[in-house]
């Protein structure tokens, strides 16, 4: 038998003691898998009001919503399964299991992430709380700062107003913005 | 963001990030943690590693393969964390963590710019029960 142990980045202790219970049931003497852990360390960290960096309810972006980004990766198989900037799915590690299991592919993004997870039998339930309603509300009458723009790119300055932004066209013949679209002429220039 | 790190009975190893992001992103954005390699990566007979701090930046860098890749030349995985941290340049202040585990259960971490950062293990051979470890960035 191998060592069994699980290490979480933070000191999450329920969700790295859920992990740990898969991998080392009391009640049982069949051990669980390292997959099947660390999807239930994230999911109890995902289930968690008071965690505020993971799951629903938390982190909300510029338009006020909650999106999730999972990963789980196989290091026998080398599989990956991912999802991200994920709606309205709750269980983000899960899904990034589903993926893994039960598909070819490796990382789903956006709405579409969330019809898969819906095929997969996943409820759909908005991510949004008045917990994270709150923080966006805050944010707005803080004039939207912190804020992730470059000032000079933007009209209104997001480093001072709140949106809808759009391109400063005093700097559209800045070196980098002619730059940018000469790489988007290049047909040969996508994945 | 959680990551989390697992070697079972069978010797099988598994990492897995979740996370909600960074506040008041730009929708659309993605940061490090779905990323192979850099949110977290893992190889059996050598070990995994997971990511957290400034995604923007730290994806850049596929901290988390460069970790296991040192993992793979012999190094432990403290100073694997921290040789992996120190390829990242950044003219700002920044933050980020990395934690390691190798396929023979010996663990590690590395910080920048955290004040007070912490990380919890579980083994049966650390006392049965979750430990929380801090570390100096």
């Amino acid at each position: 038998q191998s060592p069994i142990i699980i290490v979480n980045t933070w000191p999450f202790s329920n969700a790295t003691d859920a992990g740990w219970n898969v991998l080392s049931p009391s009640n049982s003497t069949l051990f669980g898998s390292s997959i099947d852990a660390v999807v239930a360390a994230c999911t109890n960290a995902e289930d968690d009001p008071n965690i505020e960096s993971v799951g629903y309810g938390c982190s909300p972006d510029e338009n006020g919503h909650t999106l999730l980004d999972a990963m789980v990766m196989d290091g026998k198989t080398m599989e990956v399964g991912a999802v991200a900037s994920m709606p309205d799915i709750r269980q983000a590690s899960q899904v990034a299991r589903d993926v893994l299991l039960s598909t070819k592919h490796t990382l789903l993004v956006g709405p579409l992430a969330a019809e898969f997870a819906k095929s997969r039998g996943y409820k759909p339930t908005s991510l949004d709380t008045s917990k994270s309603h709150n923080l966006w509300i805050k944010w707005q009458k803080n004039n939207c700062q912190p804020n992730f723009r470059k000032s000079a790119d933007w009209v209104p300055d997001p480093v001072t107003s709140c949106g809808p932004y759009r391109t400063n066209v005093s700097d559209i013949n800045s070196p980098k913005l002619k730059d940018q679209r000469i790489k988007k002429l290049d047909i040969n220039n996508h994945d | 963001t959680i990551g989390v790190i697992a070697l079972d009975a069978y010797g099988s190893m598994a990492v897995g990030t979740s996370t909600s992001g960074s506040t008041y992103k730009i929708p659309g954005r993605v940061g490090d943690s779905p990323i192979p390699g850099a949110g977290g990566y893992v190889v059996d007979n050598i070990g995994g590693a997971v990511a957290t701090g400034d995604g923007d930046l730290m994806m850049r860098y596929l901290l988390s393969f460069q970790v296991v890749d040192y993992l793979r030349q012999g190094i432990g995985p403290t100073e694997a964390c921290k040789r992996a941290l120190r390829s990242v340049r950044s003219k700002e202040e920044w933050y980020g963590a990395l934690v390691a585990l190798t396929n023979r259960g010996e663990y590690g971490s590395a910080c920048v710019g955290f004040t007070d950062f912490k990380y919890s293990v579980r083994a049966s051979w650390i006392g049965n029960q979750t430990n929380i470890i801090a570390v100096s960035c």
